[in-house]
């Protein structure tokens, strides 16, 4: 958070428009492993007593005390709130974490380490041990936390892969949320780059897909001869440029008082240090100095090791370098399509999730079988992007406090900075980054958005084959499913249809209504962009939308014609409706069972 | 069969909270255990209730007990308590 908040272009302090009074009347609730309620990023310094709407407790057991940032805790693990893992003070801070000044990992990746809405609370619900999270632990959290009043979920918990909603402890749990106007926003998931590997598929839940940002750590090592590698990791030991033999092998006992050069992800323990090959392209923290390095330069490094009667060289202290490629999607990110509801786009979005600094828990190490202890860590996964998305959504809250969660959802979705496929193949399409990357900023001032209510989910729901007795017993309401709804005419933020043919000529239709939430007199034309190599035919209906008031409703058809797909990637477009100030951006995603 | 090894613990999940006045969602949670246990005690059995925002308990049940729960009048659906993970 030391730098992807400044990416997003959400800057520090007053560069950033704040409304101070509602984001202090903002309650964030954190379903993870807990806090570190000693942290700096939930100091109390400033704070004053909790919102009124605030209906919850502090009851993290022993020696847990909450104060007027860290307002309320509960467990349902019998460990207490305490974090002892380090996950959940990461993921809080990163939402709604106090910005900290000077902060890094031992010296890497110093800044000021901080939260989207620095100004407001936190409740923390601690339902994970290390071996998990239970679902009856994760239900009885959002049974708590709804009641309590937060106003946003964050919840960076996921299965390996999709569970029908009604056996799903997230989707059930944010389903009730949504209901009280509550926006739960959830991981997608570590499982990518796996086509269907996307585990949080509600449409009522915002589901967030990780990316790097334009800040990378990266560890040198330095040859002898005086060539330079550059490798991955995040590497606080200081070997101060001294050179040491370097020694090829597998074993780190082969290598006491030596670097040992591995291909396989081994650390030694008696080595001075190790380089292998990276695997993961991102950097993480380790227990011993290390470097990973591309598989050309590991290749490099060996034909140096070969062909040198000595070879030497060290390993540097990591560099936090620019990166000119950010924002790119996690390999590790899950991708779509969502096998659930085949025509639902998901990931929905995509935020910084890869080498966050943020607050962690001195009771965990930072690595496996690391002895450091740490008030600040760097981590990788969609449980750092899901939280940044919580805090965006909570920005939103404190200028629009009236705005529903699907408004917020589709405010968040439709500003998107767009995301290339910049790697080859469904691991880099929409499936991976869904509407694109966050965009705070604009964000606030969507101009239209496709809003949905309850009706309209359980509309979605009986499209999916749901019972109206079911329904019922969900929503507590007379339901009546009418036999004739389709799931991709939910009024979402995005658009696709999975097709089961691939040649034959096709046409689907989309039915969607836009929301005015910009200047009352506003004209809206559309504009289709195709994307690279898409044989589709786009056409909207109506294509212009006159708006005379804030909070008008217009309906529009979009209609898809083409034949020939490709069976092994989605064919993709954009629809954009712009007044000449806001640009509101959906993506358009048919594919086949191919 | 009713031995402890036996029982795993299910969510049953009944969905939104009845609205009638006199509907108190722990009483329903236990007359449900007791009804399909068949034993007028029923402690260790129930491990939460759900009943401030949505309906619902997490129980100790046997299969049959858990195929039983899942015919009732009011359960929306009957599912293991698995471990979901960090990420």
């Amino acid at each position: 958070t030391t730098a992807s908040w400044d990416f997003m272009g959400l800057k520090e302090g007053k560069n950033t428009k704040r409304n101070l009074a509602m984001e202090s009347d903002t309650i964030i609730g954190v379903i993870d492993t807990g806090v570190w309620p000693e942290s700096e990023s939930f100091s109390d310094k400033g704070f004053g007593p909790p919102p009124k709407k605030w209906k919850g407790v502090c009851s993290g057991g022993k020696n847990f005390t909450c104060n007027n940032k860290l307002i309320g805790a509960r467990d349902y693990t019998g460990e207490g709130t305490r974090d002892n893992q380090g996950h959940g003070s990461h993921t809080a801070s990163t939402a709604a974490g106090n910005a900290v000044a000077g902060e890094s990992f031992f010296g890497i990746g110093n800044g000021t380490a901080r939260g989207g809405v620095p100004a407001a609370r936190v409740a923390a619900y601690k339902v994970c041990i290390p071996t998990g999270c239970t679902t009856e632990s994760i239900l009885s959290a959002f049974d708590d936390a709804i009641a309590d009043g937060v106003d946003v979920i964050s919840i960076s918990i996921g299965d390996d892969n999709a569970i029908p909603y009604e056996k799903d402890p997230i989707a059930i749990g944010a389903f009730h949320a949504m209901a009280k106007g509550i926006l739960t926003v959830n991981s997608a998931g570590n499982s990518g780059p796996t086509p269907n590997s996307v585990a949080s598929v509600a449409p009522w839940i915002l589901t967030v897909a990780a990316s790097t940002t334009n800040r990378e750590f990266l560890t040198k090592v330095v040859l002898e001869n005086g060539r330079t590698l550059s490798g991955r990791s995040v590497n606080a030991f200081d070997l101060k440029g001294k050179n040491y033999p370097l020694v090829e092998g597998t074993l780190g006992s082969q290598a006491k008082g030596q670097i040992l050069v591995s291909r396989y992800p081994t650390i030694s323990g008696t080595a001075v240090a190790t380089i292998n090959v990276d695997y993961k392209n991102y950097s993480s923290i380790s227990p011993r100095p290390l470097s990973s390095l591309s598989q050309d330069d590991f290749d490099s490094l060996l034909s140096y090791l070969n062909s040198t009667k000595s070879p030497r060289g060290t390993v540097l202290k990591t560099e936090a370098v620019f990166n000119q490629k950010g924002p790119k999607v996690a390999s590790f990110s899950s991708r779509g399509p969502n096998t659930l509801a085949v025509d639902l786009l998901k990931p929905d979005i995509t935020a910084p999730g890869v080498e966050i600094l943020a607050a962690y828990s001195p009771l965990s190490s930072p690595s496996l079988g690391d002895q450091r202890q740490v008030k600040y860590s760097v981590d990788s996964g969609t449980s750092m992007s899901c939280p940044h998305v919580a805090g965006v959504a909570a920005y939103i809250k404190t200028f629009h406090p009236d705005w529903s969660p699907s408004v917020i959802h589709s405010a968040i979705m439709t500003t998107a900075w767009s995301m290339n496929a910049s790697d080859t193949g469904v691991a880099s399409t929409e499936f991976a980054y869904g509407a694109g990357h966050v965009d705070p900023i604009a964000a606030l001032n969507p101009g239209l958005v496709y809003e949905l209510d309850k009706a309209d989910h359980i509309t979605f729901l009986c499209g999916l084959n749901y019972t109206s007795k079911t329904l019922k017993l969900i929503t507590g309401e007379a339901v009546t499913c009418t036999g004739n709804t389709l799931p991709r005419n939910l009024n979402y933020p995005s658009m696709s249809a999975k097709l089961s043919e691939t040649n034959s000529p096709f046409t689907v239709t989309f039915n969607r209504t836009v929301t005015n939430v910009g200047i009352p007199n506003s004209t809206y034309k559309s504009q289709i962009v195709l994307n690279h190599g898409t044989k589709l035919s786009v056409k909207v209906s109506p294509n212009v939308l006159s708006m005379k008031s804030v909070n008008e409703k217009q309906a529009f058809t979009v209609t898809v014609t083409g034949s020939g797909l490709d069976p092994k990637l989605p064919s993709s477009a954009n629809l954009v409706w712009s007044d000449g100030t806001h640009n509101v951006r959906s993506p358009i995603v048919i594919y086949t069972s191919g | 069969t009713d031995d402890r090894q036996d029982k795993q613990v299910y969510v049953v999940y009944m969905g939104s909270l009845p609205s009638r006045p006199d509907y108190t969602p722990m009483s329903n949670h236990l007359s449900i255990l007791q009804e399909v246990t068949g034993e007028s005690s029923i402690t260790g059995r129930l491990v939460r209730s759900y009943k401030r925002s949505f309906n619902g308990f997490a129980a100790r049940l046997t299969e049959s007990e858990r195929e039983q729960v899942a015919e009732m009048e009011g359960v929306v659906s009957v599912f293991p308590n698995k471990k979901l993970q960090l990420q």
